[in-house]
């Protein structure tokens, strides 16, 4: 199963509702430094249930809506939304439910000063069924698949037995 | 599943060793399990030796040559494992042009190999020729980030306006 | 010395927030005693606010956004003091294309206001360009370090053997 | 006061005696990753006084020292030297006596397994008169006019109260 589609409205510096298409092999997000790039990033890491502040670069869910910009005023909501594509007998049976045309939409929302929601297809769900749905698919956001900016180097800058998780998440 | 965390080990060192010396046309690297003989609760060590240079102390390594031999870590675990979607943010940004150009070649190939889809972030134009597809982001009314979908000749000016 | 302090603050503080706005091409930055009414005791605090967007969070500034603040505090504390040496490792390396040429125009700047002489070693072929002297590091021997002394022409060749 | 050269010999990957001059301006150093430039970085801090494990990326004297490759025998001494072009007037009294032509050369030699030795201009002098001969140029080892590679963001990243140790060295 993999993601075939990123949407975000709201989150952090995506004021504009922004979708993104994600196909087979190598995409390739460029532009200037502060653009945006690593937030796209962020928005995926959080739609799969990240929550802590060092890996979102917040202290806060409000931190992660739109706060305004020199021409723009301030968000109330921010929407992220993943498209993924999936074999039906790789899933679960409490998730096959969820399935329409081999698609599973996650989607999570934050509300300023109000905490956040998640649904799938539509069908509202609690972090716990999201974190299930993930591990399953042995990825979500703490998986070692997403590599953060400057952190390249960490695998060989960690004690030994920092390091083992990668051992353990492959076991 | 003491069993199983050791097959992982195995796979994961066999691939790592094979990958390394990939990316550094030599060399030699393998994984070691440390500080206990209980494979549960020891710790996972890098023994890393680039090509013509001793065995060392991994502190000693060079900013480039840490994130190279990350990298083939990296790399093995995404092989062994299919997953919704590999991110990379700016991870060729301590690399010299020659070590750009085989992390690329090696990422174009473990995307054939796995099957897994790859999100690339990267101010680097070798790492940008590479990719299948290309998005820019820009913040032409500022703060307000806007995604355009780039031709892989377009990225030429888009680098430009960087 | 309490007022020593203040005025050094004042004048790092005014250059920083003169130095921000040629990096950044505008927006405004500037510095801030926090956590006491004493000096000698106070924090440090940067106030940063890139063009078109709102003050915000240190930790919200993207990579090289957070890079060229920090170079900014960095040419204001080496431009009101002159040393034996000033020594750059990969700054470069977060900045996009057009924010390594502020970076390097304003080092220019630096060099010539203040008299400091600077090593500074980059990967960045924009950044090579501005040198006075180019010295290339090779192994041509694996494991031991040799240097050439490089013309600025020479230095596109020296790269590509990168 | 200046540094104009730079010796290096044995120490970290730089088995041959080397020597690279310092010009006025900006002195370029380039390289493939692992050629050594980092380790010129270090020898310049080492020479000065440094011996901090993280900031010279060993974990003793002995990993400063040439231990050989694979084509080569490792070294048992390393040694640093720079020469420091200096205007009489702007050095302390008791430093005044090394000054040659104007010159002041400032050496330091490991040995392996053993300690290491500074000498200026030809003499032994203690670990306190590199100290205090820097501190007089306002620099040294741990002074802010060396930025470690990875580490440009940190004034970013710090702390208030960390941070503040810019203000402390300027005033
Ligand atoms: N809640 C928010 N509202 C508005 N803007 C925000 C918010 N959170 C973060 N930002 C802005 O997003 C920008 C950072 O974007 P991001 O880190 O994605 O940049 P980037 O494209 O990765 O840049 P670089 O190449 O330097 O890494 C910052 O300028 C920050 O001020
Ligand atoms: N005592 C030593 N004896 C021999 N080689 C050493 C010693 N200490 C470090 N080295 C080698 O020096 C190399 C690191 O050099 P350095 O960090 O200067 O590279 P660099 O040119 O800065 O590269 P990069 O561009 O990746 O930052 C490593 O390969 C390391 O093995
Ligand atoms: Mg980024
Ligand atoms: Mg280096």
């Amino acid at each position: 199963m993999f993601i075939s589609k990123l949407r975000i409205s709201g989150f952090k510096s995506f004021c504009e509702d922004t979708t993104i298409t994600i196909s087979s092999g190598l995409n390739g997000i460029i532009g200037p430094n502060g653009s945006g790039k690593s937030n796209i990033v962020e928005a995926i890491k959080w739609v799969m249930g990240e929550n802590s502040s060092k890996s979102l670069r917040g202290s806060g869910m409000n931190d992660l809506i739109f706060s305004g910009s020199a021409s723009k005023a301030s968000k109330n909501i921010a929407l992220v939304s993943i498209t993924i594509e999936v074999t039906k007998n790789l899933l679960e049976d409490n998730y096959k439910k969820f399935l329409k045309d081999n698609i599973i939409q996650v989607e999570r929302q934050a509300v300023r000063d109000s905490g956040s929601t998640y649904r799938i297809n539509g069908k509202e769900v609690k972090a716990k069924d999201i974190q299930f749905l993930f591990a399953d698919f042995s990825s979500g956001s703490r998986s070692s698949n997403i590599i953060d900016q400057g952190s390249v180097g960490n695998l060989v800058l960690q004690k030994p037995i920092e390091r083992r998780k990668v051992l353990d998440e492959a076991a | 599943s003491r069993s199983r965390v050791l097959n992982a080990f195995n796979e994961i060192n066999n691939t790592f060793s094979f990958l390394f010396k990939k990316l550094f046309s030599g060399g030699k690297a393998y994984l070691e399990l440390v500080d206990s003989s209980d494979p549960l609760q020891a710790g996972l060590e890098l023994m890393v030796s680039p090509p013509g240079k001793k065995l060392q102390r991994l502190s000693l390594l060079s900013g480039g040559e840490k994130a190279l031999a990350s990298l083939a870590l990296i790399f093995s675990t995404f092989i062994n494992k299919t997953s919704p979607i590999c991110i990379l943010d700016e991870v060729d940004a301590p690399l010299d042009e020659g070590n750009v150009e085989k992390f690329c070649e090696l990422l174009k190939e473990v995307t054939n190999v796995s099957n897994n889809r790859f999100l690339v972030v990267t101010h680097n134009k070798i790492t940008m020729g590479f990719m299948n597809k290309l998005y820019g982001i820009t913040m032409l009314e500022p703060g307000s980030s806007k995604v355009v979908s780039v031709n892989l000749d377009e990225a030429e000016s888009v680098s430009a306006a960087e």
